[in-house]
């Protein structure tokens, strides 16, 4: 099974996909995550430190795919999770698509590709241009990570059309909503009203998952010393078992841009 | 004079050169906003209103350019400022990059690209990749909008070096950081130290700029009924003063990630 989880930058993509892939490993799956955000900084919790780009690795050997090894690329995370980052394209050249495109590429000549229970893209989703919507070519399930702003859900009604775009040529369904960092979810509701979707979880901000994330950490291994962390681990652990579940999923309506600033912005 | 102005999503990019662009119009320039984010709400404080895409005007006439007239796409706002959106590449196809070329194409078709004393365009940079770099081949400045934090910040970084990469090939220099609804500057203080460019103007988080968005008006236009707004107006006063006095802008220096890790994360 393969998951692309998708939001606008900072909203805590990299945070929920780390233990979400902390928790499918808890429920016993072999786990792989691949970052693809220019921050490359996807897998930190899961490693403990910034693994080099598949992209720097192909052009410190030339692009001679021969020469590079599983272990050059594919790298050991808490509760064995194998950790990949693709990279960015260079700034201010290149495309987002390309790079995507080179990593899928390598890790099938690795005969890493299909080779785990679970892999799962973490990808930027500010612009969702064919570029950045190369990972949904792969997936069977998309997840939105949003928070209950405008900003947030506007970018995820984007990754929606994306979703409904490729759901035409590709077996890729939506699995829903991740609500972050937010105590209230009446624009969420709001969102939803409109393009009906399921809302897998709502975490609020939790001052011991940002604390996970400055130690370099998943809140499953905090979890390991501090066990009243535990409830924190429970909400990962319910996302990763309705996605394993199979869930239906759906392939998203359409709510025009104007219809979304009508709905949710205080303009 | 062109100018491009940049930064993460949500960092205030759109409130700036809105009232940048009135600043302009106010030291006697004709001045014309060109919005390049897929949010296509970059104008909307300067006419009151979303107004239609370049993408979407063209395609209501099946890309014939000679049926598009300058009314057609060329909307007049606040202090003679006129106004532009690009819209985005459509959502999981396309390219930022085909968007901004396209509509550079047409307004030079109508005669519109030589006609003001300053452009202005408002660009995403969150992923700065060939597509969204493309308003770089025509600007003269480049201005980096961020806040005191380590997203902005690196998403400045990647500006930055897509300028260095553009100003190889074309005479652009970046005129410098602009810090926005921030108290602190530590961090922003830290980076340059690291990447020596000039900071033109740091706005502290103001509850009027955030209401005068709502209103669907500039702070200058506020300011007409509330006169004890003059002193917000003065922030952009500051920066358009700062650009019209044509200033030598830098080429940035790199500054590798992992150094920005080191530097500015907390991890
Ligand atoms: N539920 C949460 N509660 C508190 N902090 C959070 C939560 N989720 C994420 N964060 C924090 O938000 C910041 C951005 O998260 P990150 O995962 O890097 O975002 P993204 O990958 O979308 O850019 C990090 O500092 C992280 O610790
Ligand atoms: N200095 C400021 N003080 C208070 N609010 C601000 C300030 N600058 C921007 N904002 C608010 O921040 C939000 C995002 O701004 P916007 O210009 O739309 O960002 P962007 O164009 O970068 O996506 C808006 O609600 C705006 O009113
Ligand atoms: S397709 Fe997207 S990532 Fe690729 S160059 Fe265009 S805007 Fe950039
Ligand atoms: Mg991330
Ligand atoms: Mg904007």
């Amino acid at each position: 099974m393969k998951i692309a989880v998708y939001g606008k930058g900072g909203i805590g993509k990299s945070t929920t996909s780390c233990n979400i892939s902390a928790a499918l490993a808890k429920r016993g799956k072999k786990v792989l995550q691949i970052g693809c955000d220019p921050k490359h900084d996807s897998t930190f919790t899961l490693t403990g430190f910034l693994i080099p780009t598949i992209i720097d690795t192909l052009k410190d050997r030339d692009y001679h795919y021969e020469n590079v090894w599983p272990e050059d690329v594919i790298y050991q995370g808490y509760g064995g999770v194998h950790c990949v980052e693709a990279g960015g394209p260079p700034a201010g050249a290149g495309c987002g698509g390309y790079v995507v495109g080179e990593t899928v590429k390598l890790l099938k000549e690795l005969d890493a590709f299909d080779a785990y229970d679970v892999i799962l893209f973490d990808v930027l989703g500010d612009v969702v241009c064919g570029g950045f919507a190369a990972p949904l070519n792969y997936a069977d399930y998309c997840l939105i990570v949003t928070d209950n702003g405008f900003d947030a859900l506007f970018a995820a009604n984007r990754i929606a059309a994306s979703v409904r775009e490729k759901a035409r040529t590709h077996p890729l369904r939506l699995a829903g909503l991740i609500g972050n960092r937010t105590n209230k979810r009446d624009l969420i509701d709001k969102y939803t009203s409109v393009v009906p979707m399921p809302v897998l979880e709502v975490l609020p901000l939790i001052d011991d998952i940002r604390i996970s994330r400055v130690k370099g950490k998943t809140i499953f291994e905090m979890a390991e010393k501090a066990p009243h962390l535990q409830p924190v681990c429970d909400y990962y652990l319910n996302i990763a078992d309705q996605i394993l579940a199979r869930p239906e999923g759906v392939v998203p309506q359409d709510a025009p841009d104007r219809e979304l600033f009508n709905l949710l912005s205080d303009f």
